[in-house]
């Protein structure tokens, strides 16, 4: 049985989809199969990936939710053997208003995702915000992984994240926990910078990981080739980031 | 009668808020009654203009929009005389589906703002996504600011915009129009930067400001003090950004 981490922030612009694509290649370059589910309307990581959300005239994660195809007919595969991915598109915006009144809507995609099998990993890049495809990848998840910004506005809305992640576990998801939280677009030279980061290990301790992922434009680069990192620009300092933090969580889950 | 604006764009931290609050501040200077309503539930216009979001136990929008108060009894003074402000608090979240079934919910903002005098603009920050919250702000406004950071990821939702600006215009708000586009943390030697800019300007022509704003961190430092630019660092590269498009925003508006 795979095990399902979402990568959630309400906060825009923090590094979800950056992190959900690299971090799902990274991982799968460890020889572990990964399924990379993308629940935004916006399709970035559907497109980080390579694929043309305009042209592309197959089925998606709407039409998975909605319960018109099961999961494995929308899964593709991608450039990286042990990749694939669950692709969103624009339509899922209408998700919420479909499934509003159904009952146990906070769960439809725990259902899609039972039948998914033959994974070893399962990541869901999330929308900015708290609605309810966030409460379904919370729902489906065993565990949440954090991206954060290291500025201001990005540590402001951290207590309400953490807030809602102690609701979902208490109403919906009980085994839901902390993965981790990862320091994004960080820039060792700049104050500002480093004081986020020393307020969040203070408060978080071990729950931070020590990989911190450094600004590089390479990383804003790739995703208009539609390919991960590794693909791009191996050498960046933004590859790099994302094959330590690779090995760091697969360190974690080693030891239980 | 107030011109209202919102400051708009469903993807993720590009500066729509950074916008809104020292785009506001900077009109506020030009001796204009400048309102700035706070729409997005992460209520960072809110701090960025000095409220303690914790400890703050004034009326806020949701009660405003719930009919609970009228704006008045809302609306804040802040440290710049021309310049007042509409909170958001994290409860904003709740509003969705608070107004989900009510007749007309796409106009509870626009009722609300209605009742507003005194004012020559009125600014809307709105949250990352296009919900019932967004919809609000596009059915009162006369019309929409899109700050649009120069990356691929923001360059691609842009036609997602464009084409809900078109829905909400034909269904429920005719008079809505784009005021302009801004390009944010625009920064010259960076190739991607460069490329962005030069194909929206391709595309949307003179409803692109001159102005762009750069990459600047004293913009996102100066949130943490509770103050606009102007305030914390007027001599930044950051505040001559907002000065110079306050000063072409006020010549388009002469124009008509
Ligand atoms: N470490 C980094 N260095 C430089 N640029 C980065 C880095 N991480 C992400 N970016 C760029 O910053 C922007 C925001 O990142 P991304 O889109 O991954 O964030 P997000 O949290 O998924 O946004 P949204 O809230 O809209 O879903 C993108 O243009 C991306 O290419
Ligand atoms: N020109 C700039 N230079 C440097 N940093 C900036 C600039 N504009 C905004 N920022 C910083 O980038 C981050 C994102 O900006 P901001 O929060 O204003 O975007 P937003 O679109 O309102 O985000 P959200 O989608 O979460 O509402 C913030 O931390 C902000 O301080
Ligand atoms: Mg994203
Ligand atoms: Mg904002």
């Amino acid at each position: 049985k795979a095990k399902i981490i979402c990568i959630a922030n309400q906060k825009g612009g923090v590094g979800k989809t950056t992190t959900a694509v690299n971090l799902a290649a990274a991982i799968s370059m460890h020889k572990k199969r990964v399924l990379l589910v993308d629940c935004d309307a916006q399709a970035n990581a559907t497109s980080g990936l390579g694929i043309n959300i305009q042209e592309d005239k197959g089925w998606h994660l709407y039409h998975v939710l909605t319960g018109m195809v099961g999961p494995s007919k929308a899964i593709r595969k991608t450039e990286f053997n042990n990749l694939h991915l669950l692709p969103s598109h624009p339509e899922l915006a209408g998700i919420e208003v479909e499934i509003a009144n159904r009952e146990k809507r906070e769960e439809c995609l725990k259902r899609a995702l039972v039948r998914v099998e033959d994974f070893d990993y399962i990541f869901i890049d999330c929308p900015p915000s708290l609605g309810l495809i966030t409460l379904n990848a919370l729902t489906a998840s065993d565990s949440i992984l954090i991206p954060l910004q290291c500025e201001y506005y990005a540590l402001e809305g951290l207590s309400q994240l953490v807030q809602t992640i102690k609701l979902v576990k208490r109403t919906y998801n009980p085994k839901l926990h902390i993965e981790g939280l990862l320091l994004t677009m960080y820039d060792s030279r700049m104050r500002l910078s480093y004081q986020v980061a020393r307020e969040v290990r203070t408060h978080f301790r071990e729950l931070v990981y020590r990989s911190a992922i450094p600004r590089n434009v390479r990383l804003s680069e790739s995703p208009s080739h539609g390919k991960p990192i590794f693909e791009y620009d191996p050498r960046s300092r933004g590859a790099e980031g994302y094959l330590a933090l690779a090995k760091e969580f697969l360190n974690k889950q080693r030891r239980g």
